[in-house]
């Protein structure tokens, strides 16, 4: 299995959206 | 680096912008009430930062292999495992089954939440890649020296038992009864490091006028998470039925969240429940199925650097499968992938001097007597289009300025 670890998720805001079973990046998300 | 619509191919950064500050840097005051701060576990901002004795980086991507091979153990051998534990089960001896490869060894991120009436503050771990949540808890056969006074539940006006037979205790995956009628749960981790316990519910207070009252979690007694762990749990985040997501969506309905992790260990991110609105740049891309029903799976097709797709045919992708984990500190690709994807880094980075390898990072430059580097783009594509532009520090994984290595790495084996 291939991993997206924590190193390339920083700074964006990550979206779990269960109910429409998708998934969200957006940049500079700390901010 | 092209600048307006076109993405940019070329990162410049200063080199000391790579390396995280000694103090740590608060956040804005959150705008959504109910997030959670979230800091790097071993950074200046983490009310664990000044017992000291973090581990080295090297120690950190050791764990992260350990973690990334039980994440692989729990997928390829799923059935033999529950089959030895229903067998040891059988053999009604007292001991519990220990559950292998549940991976919680290496998780870096931290929050603080309130457990019980009234709320006793508690610093715990964020994976996504984990069911259960559990805090070490009084009375404690065994535990490890924490940051917090334990969780008493003696102390807490809403704490109850979770019965054998009942439906919470049935979605516990680690959960063993046990002749007292308790539900206990076993979790035994990649390096050998358990925590075991009784399931039990208590209100959690995720932020001021947010709690969760009748929260499901592991009561720990006897416990040991390794030499450099003084957490005091971890919160489970993955599809599961008992995790922290699946519990809230079933009080206030809609199981979504979001984070932003922080760029350096003296920054503060955030942990969100709710349907807040997503930001206006966010762009997303489907939730597959994979073989680890309760994971968080993505689609990943292929790699830019430096705005040019590399040739991996999409079927090395998917081969596996593509896990989403805040738990595993690097990305792992398959050898093809991963292979193209340094050659282009390297051919991008010709002017920097080579550092040896770290760990299980074979791709590293001495940037000494820089104070600006120029390193490629890149870039992760999504089925669909959905193209993820990572900055310099999703890239890079810097030790020092003397090593900073290419934060990727090979999952070794292109079959899975």
């Amino acid at each position: 299995v291939n991993i997206l670890g924590n190193t390339q998720q920083k700074t964006f805001t990550v979206i779990y959206d269960v109910d429409k079973k998708r998934i969200g990046f957006g940049a500079k998300g700390c901010n | 680096a092209a600048e307006g619509s076109e993405p940019k191919k070329w990162h410049v950064v200063s080199v000391s912008s790579l390396l995280p500050s000694t103090a740590c840097t608060a956040a804005k005051a959150a705008s959504k009430s109910s997030a959670l701060r979230v800091v790097h576990r071993h950074g200046p901002c983490s009310p664990l930062h000044a017992r000291g004795d973090a581990p080295s980086h090297a120690e950190i991507l050791e764990r992260d292999q350990d973690r990334v091979d039980s994440i692989r153990r729990r997928i390829a051998g799923a059935s033999a495992i529950i089959s030895d534990a229903d067998r040891v089960a059988d053999s009604k001896t007292v001991s519990l089954p220990a559950r292998w490869g549940i991976p919680l060894d290496t998780t870096n991120y931290i929050t603080t939440v309130g457990l019980g009436t009234p709320p006793r503050n508690l610093s715990v771990e964020i994976d996504t890649g984990s069911d259960l949540s559990w805090v070490q808890c009084k009375p404690c056969a065994r535990c490890y020296e924490q940051q917090d006074p334990l969780y008493d539940p003696a102390q807490s006006s809403t704490h109850s038992a979770v019965p054998c037979g009942s439906r919470e205790c049935q979605k516990v995956e680690a959960q063993r009864c046990a002749a007292d009628d308790k539900c206990r749960y076993d979790i035994t981790y990649a390096d050998k490091s358990h925590t075991n316990g009784t399931v039990v519910r208590d209100a959690l207070t995720l932020a001021v006028s947010h709690a969760l009252p009748g929260f499901v979690f592991g009561c720990g007694h006897d416990n040991d998470m390794g030499p450099y762990d003084k957490i005091d749990g971890i919160f489970g985040l993955n599809r599961g039925k008992v995790s922290l997501p699946s519990q809230v969506a079933a009080r206030y309905g809609g199981a979504g969240f979001s984070y932003c992790l922080p760029s350096s260990p003296s920054a503060e991110g955030y942990l969100a429940f709710g349907g807040a609105a997503p930001p206006p740049n966010a762009q997303f891309t489907e939730m597959v199925n994979g073989a680890e029903p309760s994971s968080y799976y993505l689609d990943l097709v292929g790699i830019k650097v430096a705005g040019r797709e590399l040739e991996i045919p999409p079927a090395v992708f998917a081969a596996g499968g593509t896990i989403i984990d805040t738990g595993s500190v690097i990305s792992r690709l398959p050898p093809r992938a991963y292979a193209a994807l340094r050659s282009a880094f390297v051919r991008s980075m010709a002017a920097y001097r080579r550092a040896p390898a770290l760990s299980l990072l074979d791709t590293c430059y001495n940037f000494t007597g820089h104070t600006r580097v120029r390193i490629p783009s890149a870039a992760l594509v999504f089925a669909g289009g959905t193209t993820v532009s990572l900055n310099a520090r999703g890239l890079l994984f810097v030790s020092t300025v003397s090593q900073t290595c290419l934060g990727f790495a090979s999952t070794g084996d292109e079959t899975t």
